[in-house]
């Protein structure tokens, strides 16, 4: 199980944005 | 088959990997941090070039974010090369 802090959250959402992005970006 | 909307993939992908720096650096919580402050500096910077449409070109670009991140996370190459799978522009 995770034990995320609002920060930890964060940190995933622009991590996972980015990753978007790059989908985006190569597609 | 490849999903339509990968979406779900790259958000799992991001809590796995936040999970895994959260874990190696437990004994070391200032790098973890400065990891954080990096992403969130990133994230402003293209939040405010994005609301200037064009008008402002963000402070922190996706090489200095890895260039920043390789300086934090020496000697854990297998962290860095996962972050370089992150980086619109890497």
């Amino acid at each position: 199980s995770y034990d995320f802090t609002p920060l930890d959250s964060s940190a995933v959402y622009v991590l996972s944005s980015m990753a978007r992005q790059r989908r985006t970006s190569l597609s | 088959p490849p999903l339509q909307n990968n979406q779900p993939v790259e958000f799992n992908h991001a809590i796995n990997y936040v999970n895994k720096i959260k874990n190696r650096f437990q004994g070391q919580p200032d790098i973890y941090k400065s990891f954080l402050e990096i992403l969130h500096t990133y994230q402003k910077e293209q939040r405010n070039a994005k609301e200037a449409a064009g008008n402002y070109t963000p402070a922190l670009t996706e090489q200095e974010v890895y260039t920043q991140v390789a300086r934090l996370f020496k000697n854990q190459e297998d962290l860095l090369s996962e972050f370089g799978q992150f980086l619109p522009d890497a």
